[in-house]
């Protein structure tokens, strides 16, 4: 899950469609959240 | 609508600061200025590249400044 | 300005496609739609959260859709 930080942002935009997380473009201002709400769903 | 929401929403949104969102106060203020959304324009641009999504919006509220529930749907 | 860019200015934004942004052909809007500016009211919000520094902003948008300078500053 620490990996998280090390993908792109395409990559983190398709992991949020593979977990059905509903997302906006993932940009400096996103990111952190995005990459928080899919730590949770991969717990 | 609480009166500051109407304040805010009778005249262009120009410099205005972020402590003029119905919903912020000082201490929540200053916490979004120090992230660098010191103005309520930066805001209301973090809530369309949120895609208008009230949810996510609000969490992301919660999650940089430790807004509560009810000042994040302020 | 172009006839596109007053266009779209003439009438609010609300859920007007990445491609009635002036500057933004049908590549550029494909892009950035893959990217999830599907709107050009996400675009703007980008524009905002980089505080409306053109500068910032148009590398921004170099970077992630490979515009060019003219089509950045449309």
């Amino acid at each position: 899950m620490s990996t998280l930080s090390t993908k792109s942002d395409h990559e983190i935009s398709e992991l949020l469609d593979d977990y059905g997380i509903k997302h906006g473009p993932i940009v400096g201002s996103t990111r952190t959240l995005y990459e928080k709400k899919l730590k949770e769903a991969m717990a | 609508t609480s009166q500051k929401h109407r304040d805010f929403v009778a005249e262009p949104m120009a410099e205005k600061p972020v402590t003029a969102l119905a919903g912020i106060g000082d201490v929540l203020g200053k916490k979004l200025e120090e992230l660098g959304f010191d103005k309520a324009y930066v805001v209301l641009g973090q809530f369309l590249v949120l895609k208008k999504d009230v949810e996510l919006f609000t969490e992301w509220l919660k999650d940089i400044c430790g807004a509560n529930s009810r000042q994040a749907a302020s």
